[in-house]
């Protein structure tokens, strides 16, 4: 969902 | 080894309590510096949970090594729930650990209860959180926070914020109806933590899906307040700030493509 990109797009894995 | 000892177990029980419905699965990272730290997204991948708690959370605090413990939270609330709130709580694991060793004791020191809980090795990313400029920041009692999240739950699937310079509205629409809730923004100076306080750079409109703030709101009972900062088009953070530590939920808001 458009929800999910978002967070995963602002919080890189290390 | 760890050992990091507790003044009461109400902080560690309450914490748990307020992730282990969005989080099953997670590591406790924990290490001299930084104390224990947790990051976990939820099973939905919209909810992340950011825990830090500093060694000045406890009465005493050792790591020699680097440890990861993986905890199923259901497992570890059920063991979390033997002891009494105010017993003091200590968390014990050797370098190499399969299991975590958790002891209260009473304040009279005359009851001490030793459990063990087999630990997993759970796989995770790990993510850079970075502090983020936001469009505006609450902060408000968390009370009047939870009771709003969950009075607005029973109308509709979304929470929609509208946040001005001297107020934040609250508003659902749902089938039955619709309903709104305006705070004002006010500054109590006999009792601070019942302030209303709005630092606006940019009005905002942001919706979000009521059961995740159902699930934030958990965290209630660690905080007086919450602070909740928003960003057009970023995930929203809402903290909760404890003794030398904090509860950090990054809810992605609703939007169209």
């Amino acid at each position: 969902t458009v929800q999910q990109r978002l967070l995963t797009n602002f919080f890189k894995p290390r | 080894m760890l050992e990091g000892k507790f003044e009461t177990a109400s902080t560690m029980k309450k914490v748990i309590e307020a992730i282990k419905d969005s989080v099953k699965l997670c590591n406790l990272n924990c290490s001299q510096n930084d104390g224990i730290t947790v990051q976990a997204i939820d099973d939905s991948r919209v909810l992340l949970i950011a825990l830090k708690l500093d060694p000045s959370c406890f009465q005493e605090f050792r790591c020699d090594k680097d440890l990861v413990l993986g905890l199923d939270l259901e497992s570890l609330s059920k063991i979390l729930r033997q002891g009494n709130p105010e017993d003091y709580l200590t968390l014990i694991a050797e370098d190499s650990p399969d299991s975590l060793l958790i002891v209260f004791e009473d304040s009279k020191k005359d009851r001490i209860s030793e459990f063990s809980l087999k630990l997993m090795d759970i796989d995770s990313d790990v993510l850079t959180i970075d502090e983020m400029e936001h469009d505006c920041a609450i902060t408000l009692p968390a009370a009047a926070f939870a009771k709003v999240a969950r009075d607005m739950k029973t109308l509709s699937e979304s929470l929609q914020i509208l946040v001005t310079k001297d107020s934040v509205k609250f508003k659902a629409d749902g089938s039955i109806g619709t309903g709104s809730v305006i705070l004002r923004a006010r500054t109590n100076l006999d009792d601070t933590k019942e302030s209303i306080l709005i630092d606006l750079n940019k009005p905002v409109n942001l919706t979000f899906g009521a059961k995740y703030l159902n699930d934030i709101v958990k965290a209630t009972p660690l905080a007086d307040t919450v602070t909740i900062k928003l960003t057009d088009k970023a995930p929203a953070m809402f903290e909760y700030k404890l003794q030398g530590g904090f509860l950090r939920y990054y809810l992605a808001p609703k939007f169209e493509d």
